[in-house]
């Protein structure tokens, strides 16, 4: 399959939101988002990494205008669901790398994480999909992330 | 922006490999999966989620074929970057409801995992982008996940 790079699409003004050390069994995380959902929070992305010793994290992004709405209910949720802690990042940003066919070409994630390496771009959080790669970094460093990504993969002028 | 839901798609024989307690600094991640883009390993899913204490993990998924292979470069590159620890889990499924504007609907991730709650099935892993929720669950309960999330959204039959 060939490698078809449609672009580098970015989010700034992002929050993250974590749950940290959850209980990780059934009907967790459908509490959290269900608590979320009823009031109507507009959610990013959703990561939940592996687990260890039967704990879990859980962590999201918002715009950070709905910030302050969305931690008051995790905040909620984590006495709840018996969670250790919720933290939250006010000055997250998203860089993701678009395109046809990205799934399964590992170079175009070791390539992508690369430029941001030799920019000293700190990698602070990491999702894929069938047609994209997306990190979470510091919102301060997101012009010069999409920069470097567009100069890595040749793609021209950011639009 | 409503939201059309096209199906429920899932992936069986599955591994996910997990790197845990990496130094979370620039460098890392591309040191990671340049090594295993220069051994042609094929990527599924890449998953991280949030540091503490200066350590993250960093998980990704292969054919269950390709397991062994990516194992070894996980071993040496644990070393390398001096990681706690490699896990892996030879028994994961990826399922996933897809569909357009998902991405701001916490409702249909909320109901996708009430879904698999009240049929005692484990979210173990969550990743999102724009047009869809993956989740990794155990391999054994796929059959099954896809059927209640049919049902869940009224999907009619299971392609
Ligand atoms: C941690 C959380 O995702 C849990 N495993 C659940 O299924 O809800
Ligand atoms: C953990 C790893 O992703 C690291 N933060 C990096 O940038 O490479």
């Amino acid at each position: 399959e060939d490698i078809v790079i449609s672009g580098v699409a970015y989010n700034r003004n992002l929050s993250k939101i974590s749950l940290l050390g959850v209980p990780d069994r059934p009907g967790i995380a459908a509490e959290f988002f269900g608590r979320l959902a009823e009031h109507h929070i507009v959610i990013g992305m959703i990561i939940q990494n592996v687990g260890t010793h039967g704990l879990n994290d859980i962590s999201f992004t918002v715009d950070r205008a709905e910030e302050k709405k969305a931690l008051k209910i995790a905040r909620d949720a984590c006495k709840a669901l018996k969670a250790k802690d919720v933290i939250v990042d006010s000055n997250v940003a998203k860089v993701s790398v678009v395109g046809v066919g990205i799934k399964s070409h590992t170079e175009v994630a070791a390539r992508m994480f690369a430029a941001l390496a030799r920019n000293n771009i700190n990698i602070e959080s990491i999702t894929t999909s069938e047609i994209r790669i997306s990190c979470l970094i510091r919102e301060s460093e997101v012009d010069r992330a999409v920069k470097v990504i567009h100069d890595e993969f040749a793609l021209g002028e950011a639009a």
